[in-house]
């Protein structure tokens, strides 16, 4: 062999299949470019439709398995790490990510795995909250703000992204129903009842003497003088809905049945809300505010005169506390899952890909505050691909399984969280829910 | 990840932040 190897003499000649393979490939290519510019879209009317391929990274990107990654990522945090073991682990952790050890709530070893710690709770009195109308939902950096012009939201200098695909759009059943519902914001006179464990209350009587008359400017009594209100309304008989009066004249007065006291607290809690932050109720009720300021709705996106639609893009980064508060007052009257991808959302990220925002896996809580529409969208990422909503326990993100075609949502409404609102009622810092690993 | 706030506002409404500021739960981002 050895002396074949070596006295075999080598002799280099061109290969011709080379040239035939490239002339192939050249042939291929101009059929398809030709065949491209050939190919036109049209729908029905003739129209030629423009499909947009989207920028050759998202179709990279894309192609990995970002959610199988995500999820295996939150697999491998939730092993059980040995108690000696966690100090050491959590302390780099925090070294590598710039977390805050000082202000969480409970010691090193008592989070079991590196998905607890993720989701750790600050020590109470960390995070004063400041008395504006809006403040910080989270911490993070503020990655863009600004306002909305023509339904188009800026992610970046030079790039938007629209309003509707990040909220989604109303179905238009939703909004006939809406227009029906308050044809022109009207308002509701104190004939409205807030049902309470059964007993049926008129807003006159929840909001206290003046509370039925709806002048603008009217005093508003504070929220202490309300909800000693309703805890007195307690006691005395309720006015009632036609056919339960009947039956009231029939035996007399009517056994009063005391609410308990949650149901109680809760209805001072949304008392004070109406009254003290001037949150319309479920028909658009807004004790103390011109007629023009009352919305029972908040799905139309459009801003009336003298108002305009801000935004604002909170990152957090891994090293951050994850858990995510409420930055004002407000009712959340519907949520929105949209099943996307799970790009990182690294302002890197974001400075590149076009539409990042509304190609993520997101949860869009749409509802209102006391100047209207208000709406609070947490978007997932690669690593943390789990968001939780404290008050909507049927909501699952980053679940296995096909995923829907992009820009469809599933929706569920709040309207039972508090009738008198219509919707679930959040105050200043509230904490909301959060973002968990995988 | 990250939170996007999407809002109706008076036109007089006035973040009290900037983009590439660093801001904590409860801290003060805008006012009417």
């Amino acid at each position: 062999i050895i002396a074949s190897w070596n006295e075999t003499p080598i002799k280099w000649y061109p290969l011709p299949i080379a040239v035939g393979a490239l002339l192939l490939v050249a042939i291929q290519y101009r059929k398809k470019v030709r065949q491209a510019q050939k190919e036109v879209h049209v729908d029905e009317h003739g129209i030629e439709v423009v499909k947009l391929k989207g920028p050759w990274h998202v179709h990279v990107l894309g192609a990995l398995p970002l959610r199988n990654l995500s999820r295996l990522w939150g697999y491998v945090n939730s092993f059980e790490l040995p108690v000696w073991f966690r100090p050491y682990g959590f302390k780099f952790y925090a070294f590598a990510f710039g977390c805050n050890l000082d202000e969480i709530e409970q010691d090193l070893t008592a989070y079991r795995s590196l998905g607890e710690f993720f989701y750790r709770k600050l020590k109470p009195g960390v995070r004063p909250v400041d008395d504006a109308v809006l403040v910080s939902p989270a911490d993070g950096t503020i990655l863009h703000l600004g306002t909305i012009t023509d339904s188009k939201v800026e992610q970046v200098k030079g790039i938007t992204y629209s309003l509707d695909a990040l909220l989604g759009v109303d179905r238009p059943s939703t909004v006939k129903a809406i227009v029906e519902h308050n044809p022109d914001m009207e308002v509701v006179d104190d004939q409205e009842f807030a049902n309470v464990n059964g007993i049926e209350y008129t807003l006159g009587q929840l909001l206290g003497g003046n509370g039925g008359n709806s002048s603008p400017g009217s005093a508003t009594p504070s929220p202490s003088a309300s909800s000693d209100r309703v805890s007195s309304l307690a006691s005395s008989p309720p006015m009632s809905s036609s056919t339960s009066a009947k039956k009231n004249e029939d035996e007399g007065d009517a056994s009063v049945v005391e609410p308990n006291a949650s149901i109680q607290d809760t209805l001072a809690r949304d008392v004070s809300l109406v009254k003290q932050v001037g949150i319309s109720t479920a028909k658009g009720f807004a004790p103390g505010k011109p007629k023009h300021e009352r919305r029972g709705s908040s799905y139309i996106k459009n801003a009336r005169p003298g108002h305009s639609l801000f935004f604002s893009v909170i990152y957090l980064a891994p090293g951050d506390y994850h858990r995510f508060h409420s930055p004002t007052a407000w009712v959340v009257e519907k949520r929105r899952h949209f099943v996307g991808e799970l790009f990182s959302v690294s302002p890197w990220m974001a400075k590149r890909l076009e539409g990042l925002f509304v190609l993520n896996e997101r949860v869009s809580l749409l509802g209102r505050w006391r100047y209207g529409f208000f709406g609070m969208v947490p978007v997932g990422a690669t690593n943390v691909g789990s968001i939780v909503v404290n008050f909507d326990q049927n909501l699952r993100t980053n679940v296995r399984g096909r995923k829907p075609p992009p820009g469809t949502y599933n929706e569920a409404v709040y309207s039972s969280a508090s009738k008198l609102l219509n919707g679930q009622p959040l105050t200043h810092a509230q904490e909301m829910g959060g973002f968990k690993l995988g | 990840s990250t939170i996007v706030l999407v809002f109706e506002a008076p036109d007089d409404f006035e973040f009290t932040v900037r983009a590439g500021q660093k801001v904590k739960v409860g801290q003060k981002m805008g006012d009417v």
